[in-house]
């Protein structure tokens, strides 16, 4: 997690609402 | 053991001391994840934008929501009453958050909040200045920054020409307002260094 972005999972949120997905992870 | 989260994307800067790290970390991403869904979906309605290849769009969007996001929340720092608006509602005292461990980072936001919100942009003005914020062709990671440019330089030109109608007698907002673009790239990075320092171990 060097990445500020990826560190605030910010790329997941962006990818998802990029895509339309309303799915939240599911860890 | 970190006990404040000073930021007013979270519902306050208090943490639960007794919450994991873990915890904590998913209580804020939930807090401010709809704020950047938000600011993909208004990504998304900037002409050509969409266009972009997706791998640009996510790069340009991961590089500069925090910027968009300085400039959409800007009201929720008061300099007259020296507070800050966390987004549950609730007002702290500057003087509180400095104590908390909030220091150059939150002067630096009060300060450009204030001279934006003095340059007195309309709604539509303000939203094309944000669409110029995200579409920077100088991010890191680009794969056609071309492209990039070449909407960044559509976007300023429109944005310019809605200046310039707007305000005929004030030919410097255009300028002040490019001026702003290295001061929240200073933003940026002061935060992206905040964040390394709080990062959660898994």
């Amino acid at each position: 997690y060097s990445d500020p972005a990826s560190n605030l999972g910010l790329e997941d949120i962006i990818r998802k609402a990029l895509m339309g997905s309303v799915d939240d992870r599911q860890d | 053991n970190r006990m404040h989260l000073v930021c007013p994307m979270n519902t306050s800067p208090f943490v639960d001391p007794h919450k994991s790290g873990h915890a904590i970390w998913e209580e804020f991403s939930m807090s401010f994840t709809p704020a950047v869904r938000e600011v993909v979906e208004f990504a998304k309605r900037i002409p050509g934008f969409r266009e972009l290849s997706q791998h640009d769009q996510i790069s340009l969007l991961k590089a500069g929501t925090f910027e968009v996001l300085v400039v959409r929340f800007a009201s929720l720092f008061d300099v007259k009453e020296r507070t800050v608006t966390f987004l549950s509602g609730k007002k702290y005292s500057v003087e509180m958050l400095c104590s908390m461990g909030a220091g150059d980072l939150l002067n630096s936001m009060l300060d450009f909040s204030e001279k934006l919100r003095a340059l007195d942009l309309s709604e539509e003005e303000m939203s094309l200045f944000t669409a110029v914020v995200l579409v920077s062709a100088d991010r890191s990671g680009l794969e056609n920054s071309k492209s990039v440019e070449a909407l960044q330089e559509s976007l300023t030109r429109t944005l310019r020409s809605l200046i310039t109608q707007s305000h005929p007698n004030e030919s410097a907002i255009f300028t002040k307002l490019l001026l702003k673009l290295p001061e929240l790239r200073s933003l940026n990075n002061m935060h992206s260094e905040q964040l390394l320092a709080f990062k959660v171990q898994p």
